[in-house]
C-alpha cells in the first residue's frame, strides 16, 4: 500500500526536523504513480502533487507517526477536501413535477440508476415517474418498464415518438397520476456526437429540468475528464453519479471529474439492484483512490 | 506533437504524458519509453518522424497476434462464449459478430443466456431479427446453464455453423457470479467437449487500469482466447490493452467502433498505435 511504499522513500526523514523539497521529492513521485494507477487524470494528478508539495514543505516532522504516515495523512486530507462535502441534495422544490434528467456515455448505468433514484425518492415520500426517453437502444423502453413494474413506479413511454416530445408529454402524464418527480432516462451517447448532444440541449431547453445528473462509470480511466467537461459545457449539469463502485476499480475518475467540473458527486452505485445506492462519502473515496 | 521538433527531454516527457492519457498505464509506459530511449541512442535518431515510427513499431509489436486457425475442418458448431463486466458492449458486439458470420453464409444461432438483467433477452431478440439469426431463450430468471444446454443441443440437431452465447454482465470481483460462469462453461463442455472454441472478453475502451484486473480474473475463471475492445469511436484510446496483450498473452481480435451492426473491425495493431498519438 501507499504508506509502505512511502516508508522506503522517506527513510531519509529520520532525524530530520522538517519536510523539505529534497527529502520528499521521491515520495511525491511515488504518490503521483499511485494516483495514475488509480486512474486519476494525469493533469489533475500533476496539479494535486503540486498542492501536496506546497502543503508538506516546511511542516515539522511529527515524532509520534512514521514519516510515511505523515505524508499519507496530508495526501488523504487534501483528497477529502477536494472531493467536497458529502451532499446528495436534489433540487426538487417548485411547482410539481420536479424534473431530473440523467445523461452520460453508453453503458454507464443510467437506466439502472433511474430505477434506483425512483426507489430512493419513494422511500423519502415522493411519487416518482420514470420516463423512457431512449428510443434508440433495442428494448431500452422495455428495460425501464420492467424496472418500473418491479418497483411499482409508473413509467411513461411513447411509441413512434422523439425524446423531446416524450419528455414534454410526460409532464402532463405525471400531473394526471399525481406524480411529483419525473426521472428522464436518456440514451447513452458520445460527448463528441454533435447531433446527440444537441438532442440533450433541446430537452433541457424545452423541459427545463431542475436537476441534471451526469452518470459516469466508476471504472473510467483518463477519458473521464473529456466526457465530463463536454457534458458540462453543453448542459451545465448539477451533479455526478458514479456507478459500479462495487467492483475493485480505484475510482480515480471521481477526483478527475470533480476537479474538472467542480460539481458534487451526489450518488454512488454499488450494485445492480434498485436498492444498491449510496450517497457519496468523500472519506471513503479518498481511501479507495489511495489504495 | 511530433511536427518539426527536436528530440529532447521535453518531447519525451510529452510523449510519456500522451501515453498515460491514453490509459497505457505507468509501468507499460515506462517500458515503452525505456525501449524507445535505448533505440534513439543506439541508432542516433534526430528526426521526430523516426521517433514516431519507432514508437508505433514498438507499441504495435507488443500485441500478441493470434495464429489464424486453418479451419480445414471447422468444428460444427463453433461455439463462441462472450463474457465481461457490466455494460461493456457484449450484446451489441454479439450482434455485430453474428452479422459477419451471416454475411459469410454461416448459419448462426444466438443464445440468450443473460437471464438476469431486465429486457436482456428482448434486446438480443431484436438484434437476432435484424441479423436474420435464430435465437434460443428461456424466460427471465431461468438458469443460464439450462439455456446454454438447450441451445447447444439445438445447434447440433439443427446443423448450425456458429453459436454465440450472450452472458450477463458481471463484476469479476463477485465470486458467485464467476462461479456461475464456470458452471456454464462446464455445461458447454459436457454437450460439446471441444467447446467453447472461442471465449471472448469484451472490454470497454473508456475503462482505465481496471481492465487489467478484469482480464486476470476472467482468465483465471474460465480462460480467455481474445478480446473485443469496444467504444473506440469515442475519445478513449483503450491503452490498457497493451499491457493485457503483452503481459497476459491475450490477442485483441476486434474493435467496436459504434452502435450499429456493422461497427466492428478486426484489430489492427498499427492503426491502434497511431490512434494513441491522435
Ligand atoms: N455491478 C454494478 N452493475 C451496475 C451498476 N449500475 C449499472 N450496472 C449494470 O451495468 C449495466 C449497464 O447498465 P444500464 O443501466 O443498462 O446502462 P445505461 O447507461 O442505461 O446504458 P445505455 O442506455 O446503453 O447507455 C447493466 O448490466 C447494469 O445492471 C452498479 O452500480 N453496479
Ligand atoms: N459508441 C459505442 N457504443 C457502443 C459500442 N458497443 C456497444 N455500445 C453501446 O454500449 C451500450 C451497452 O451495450 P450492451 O451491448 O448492452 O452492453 P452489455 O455488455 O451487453 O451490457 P450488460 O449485458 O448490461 O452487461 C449500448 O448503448 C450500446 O449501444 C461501441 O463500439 N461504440
Ligand atoms: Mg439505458
Ligand atoms: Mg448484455
Amino acid at each position: 500500500d501507499l504508506t509502505a511504499k512511502l516508508e522506503a522513500t522517506l527513510k531519509k526523514l529520520r532525524g530530520q526536523g522538517k519536510l523539505t523539497e529534497d527529502n520528499i521529492a521521491d515520495s511525491l513521485k511515488e504518490i503521483r504513480r499511485s494516483l495514475l494507477e488509480a486512474d486519476v487524470n494525469y493533469r489533475i494528478a500533476k496539479e494535486f502533487i503540486e498542492r501536496i508539495r506546497q502543503k508538506a514543505v516546511g511542516e515539522e516532522v511529527i515524532r509520534s507517526v512514521t514519516p510515511g504516515q505523515q505524508i499519507v495523512k496530508i495526501v488523504h486530507d487534501e483528497l477529502v477536501e477536494l472531493m467536497g462535502k458529502s451532499q446528495s441534495d436534489l433540487k426538487l422544490s417548485g411547482i410539481p413535477p420536479a424534473i431530473i434528467m440523467l445523461c452520460g456515455l453508453q453503458g454507464s448505468g443510467k437506466t439502472t440508476f433511474a430505477a434506483k433514484l425512483a426507489n430512493f425518492l419513494r422511500k423519502k415520500g415522493r411519487h416518482p415517474m420514470l420516463v423512457a426517453a431512449d428510443i434508440y437502444r433495442p428494448a431500452a423502453i422495455q428495460q425501464l418498464q420492467i424496472l418500473g413494474k418491479n418497483l411499482n413506479v409508473p413509467v411513461y413511454a411513447e411509441e413512434n415518438s422523439v425524446p423531446v416530445q416524450i419528455c414534454r408529454s410526460s409532464i402532463k402524464a405525471a400531473r394526471e397520476k399525481s406524480c411529483d418527480v419525473l426521472i428522464l432516462d436518456t440514451a447513452g451517447r458520445l460527448h463528441i456526437d454533435q447531433e446527440m448532444m444537441q438532442e440533450l440541449e433541446n430537452i433541457k431547453k424545452e423541459i427545463t429540468p431542475q436537476e441534471i445528473l451526469f452518470v459516469a462509470d466508476g471504472m473510467t480511466g483518463q477519458d473521464a475528464v473529456n466526457a465530463a467537461s463536454q457534458f458540462l459545457e453543453r448542459l451545465d449539469f448539477h451533479g455526478v453519479v458514479l456507478t459500479k463502485m462495487d467492483g475493485d476499480a480505484r475510482g480515480g475518475a471521481a477526483l478527475s471529474i470533480r476537479q474538472v467540473t467542480n460539481r458534487p458527486i451526489k450518488f454512488v452505485g454499488i450494485g445492480e439492484k434498485p436498492d444498491a445506492l449510496e450517497t457519496f462519502h468523500p472519506e471513503r473515496m479518498a481511501s479507495r483512490i489511495l489504495g | 506533437i511530433f511536427f518539426a521538433r527536436k528530440i529532447d527531454d521535453d518531447l519525451l516527457e510529452e510523449i510519456e504524458d500522451l501515453l498515460i492519457s491514453g490509459d497505457v498505464g505507468v509501468s507499460t509506459t515506462q517500458e515503452i519509453m525505456e525501449r524507445v530511449k535505448r533505440q534513439v541512442k543506439r541508432k542516433n535518431y534526430d528526426s521526430t518522424e523516426q521517433l514516431f515510427d519507432l514508437l508505433k513499431t514498438e507499441i504495435a509489436g507488443m500485441f500478441i497476434t493470434r495464429l489464424q486457425p486453418t479451419d480445414l475442418h471447422p468444428p460444427k458448431p463453433r461455439v463462441i462464449f462472450v463474457i465481461g463486466v457490466n455494460g461493456t458492449g457484449k450484446t451489441t458486439s454479439i450482434a455485430k459478430l453474428a452479422l459477419r458470420y451471416h454475411q459469410q453464409g454461416k448459419q448462426v444461432l444466438l443464445v440468450a443466456a443473460d437471464t438476469f438483467r431486465a429486457a436482456a433477452i428482448e434486446q438480443l431478440q431484436i438484434w437476432a431479427e435484424r441479423v436474420g439469426a435464430e435465437m434460443i431463450k428461456h424466460h427471465e430468471g431461468a438458469d443460464p446453464s439450462a439455456v446454454v444446454y438447450d441451445a447447444l443441443e439445438a445447434a447440433k440437431s439443427r446443423q448450425k455453423d456458429i453459436v454465440i452465447i450472450d452472458t450477463a454482465g458481471r463484476l469479476h470481483t463477485k465470486i458467485n457470479l464467476m462461479e456461475e460462469l464456470k458452471k456454464m462453461q462446464r455445461v458447454i463442455q459436457k454437450v460439446i467437449p471441444e467447446a467453447p472454441h472461442q471465449t471472448l472478453l469484451v472490454l470497454d475502451a473508456t475503462t482505465g487500469q481496471n481492465s487489467i484486473s478484469q482480464s486476470k480474473q476472467f482468465i483465471d475463471a474460465v480462460g480467455v482466447d481474445g478480446i473485443i475492445l469496444t467504444k473506440l469511436d469515442g475519445t478513449a484510446k483503450g491503452g490498457a490493452v497493451i499491457a493485457i496483450s503483452y503481459e497476459l498473452g491475450l490477442p485483441v481480435d476486434y474493435v467496436g467502433l459504434g452502435e450499429k451492426i456493422d461497427d466492428l473491425e478486426p484489430f489492427d495493431p498499427n492503426l491502434f498505435a497511431e490512434g494513441l498519438f491522435q
